[in-house]
């Protein structure tokens, strides 16, 4: 709740750690985590998806493998996709936050290269113009 | 609920 109430309109850096840390002691913890990120990304308030994928961010740098693996799954990334897409959300979603996903995911294809299912999603929006830069 | 062990994923989705 303190890392991603959206009543909260500061980032606390202290909730957003212990999501993290909560989300690798707990066996289900990757697969919560990533269906909670994922409903908050797709608010239409733009502080709460900006606030959902900055712990998104946080949690991507902090985390391991298990979590690495469940934000790699198609499950995961086609909610980012659909919040990109104008044939979904994407129409009504702020520029701000399309932007910092497909940074985001950008990000992961250098930096996570054995996550191969994020390069296929990220080539398949460049490949669809989504990506214009 | 989601099994520790579950590696099942959807298709990617086509736009």
């Amino acid at each position: 709740d303190k890392a991603t109430n959206p009543l909260n309109k500061d980032l606390d850096w202290d909730g957003i750690n212990a999501f993290c840390e909560q989300l690798n002691k707990e066996l289900e913890g990757p697969p919560l985590a990533t269906r909670l990120l994922a409903h908050k990304i797709q608010s239409p308030q733009e502080w709460e998806a900006i606030q959902a994928l900055t712990v998104l961010e946080s949690c991507m740098k902090s985390c391991g493998k298990r979590f690495h693996d469940e934000v790699g799954k198609f499950r995961f990334l086609n909610e980012l996709i659909k919040v990109v897409s104008p044939k979904y959300l994407g129409s009504r979603t702020p520029e701000k936050v399309k932007s910092k996903i497909l940074e985001l995911m950008y990000s992961w294809t250098l930096g996570l290269p054995h996550e191969v299912k994020i390069s296929e999603a990220y080539q398949m929006l460049k490949k669809q113009g989504i990506v214009k830069c | 609920t989601v099994s520790f062990h579950d590696d099942s994923d959807e298709d990617l989705l086509n736009i």
